[in-house]
């Protein structure tokens, strides 16, 4: 039960790493357009 | 005009392999990152009496753990980047939206004298009329000039007067039911209805400087996901926010902090952060961050994210 809790933990953390990663590229191509603005 | 004089419009992330230089170089698709997708699979196969599976597991998850820290940290400075970015682009707005404004006031007033009516007229100012006959001499001439000049009137090529909309979506306790979103700004509640597609109401808000200030708010419990409120912001402040960064742009990206990414070595990712006052930088953050968001949608769902993203990084530590 110990391993089925840390395997579900780690695949909470996986799943917001994920959605992190893709929120952050999301960000980076944001700021570039808004750069490309100003420029 | 060289916008980049005024301010420093590097994302400053610092992150290796990409040039700092050169944000137009970050990634472009979504950035991979090892997941231990793998890992947990192989786990689940295992037996659950493996101590060393457990040991392994438990690294794999520091490992996740550490690396969800570091995609939180990084995803804040992007943020706290583009906020000083957006700020100063509208800033640059409302600049260019005042020297619009200028030439069409003149060309109203010149207007005026092109058709040989009073100055002053048409801007609010009533003239004491000694007769009726000549109030409603006046009165006549203003419908009519009023028909001349909707004619006249040049169509409003300024988009940056246009009603922007934008939707944020903010974490919220499923048992407050006061449906505020604190973004910033402050607001007045002027209404509150029950729509046919929610079970919960929609409420209704100006900004306080309002009538100057045009901004409306509407907050409502998102349908799909109850723990998540629906923030929909329509126009654009014509002022900053009471919790507002001081001064201008520039210094705020002076300020910003550094965050060292080596993406190379060891497997994972090594992060040095060195903050400057961190502590008022990251309250700022999260009162500003909801407040400036662009039309974008899906930036202003991944705004979102990421303020609750700090929000429980902060509960946690």
């Amino acid at each position: 039960s110990t391993t089925s809790a840390l395997v579900d933990e780690l695949k909470r953390v996986n799943a917001e790493n994920k959605k992190l990663t893709e929120m952050l590229t999301l960000m980076c191509d944001n700021y570039n357009v808004l750069k490309n603005q100003l420029m | 005009m060289d916008c980049s004089s005024f301010l420093d419009i590097s994302l400053d992330l610092n992150t290796n392999p990409f040039d700092r230089n050169f944000p137009d170089k970050l990634p472009k698709k979504e950035v991979k990152v090892s997941t231990s997708a793998d890992l947990e699979r192989k786990w689940l196969v295992k037996d659950e009496g493996d101590e060393q599976s457990g040991s392994e597991l438990r690294e794999e998850l520091n490992r996740v753990n550490a690396e969800n820290k570091k995609l939180k940290e990084m995803l804040a400075t992007v943020c706290e980047n583009y906020y000083a970015l957006h700020s100063h682009l509208e800033k640059l707005q409302s600049r260019q939206s005042e020297q619009t404004e200028l030439p069409t006031k003149k060309r109203k007033q010149d207007t005026d004298e092109l058709l040989g009516f009073p100055i002053g007229l048409g801007s609010g100012k009533t003239e004491n009329s000694s007769s009726n006959e000549d109030h409603h001499h006046h009165h006549h001439q203003h419908e009519q000039k009023n028909q001349l000049l909707s004619c006249k009137r040049p169509v409003v090529t300024d988009s940056f007067n246009k009603a922007k909309v934008s939707t944020v979506l903010v974490p919220a306790d499923s048992s407050d039911t006061s449906l505020t979103v604190k973004d910033g700004y402050q607001w007045r509640k002027y209404g509150q209805k029950v729509t046919r597609d929610n079970p919960s109401p929609r409420a209704y808000f100006r900004c306080s400087f309002a009538p100057s200030c045009p901004v409306k708010k509407k907050v409502q419990r998102s349908a799909e996901d109850p723990s998540l409120l629906v923030a929909t912001y329509e126009g654009t402040h014509n002022h900053l926010g009471p919790n507002a960064f001081e001064g201008d742009a520039t210094s705020q990206a002076g300020s910003t902090n550094t965050v060292t990414l080596d993406l190379v070595h060891g497997g994972g990712h090594r992060l040095a952060l060195e903050k400057n006052e961190r502590g008022t930088m990251q309250d700022v953050l999260v009162k500003q961050m909801a407040s400036l968001l662009t039309n974008d949608s899906k930036f202003t769902a991944s705004l979102a994210a990421a303020i609750s993203g700090r929000l429980l990084e902060q509960s946690r530590t």
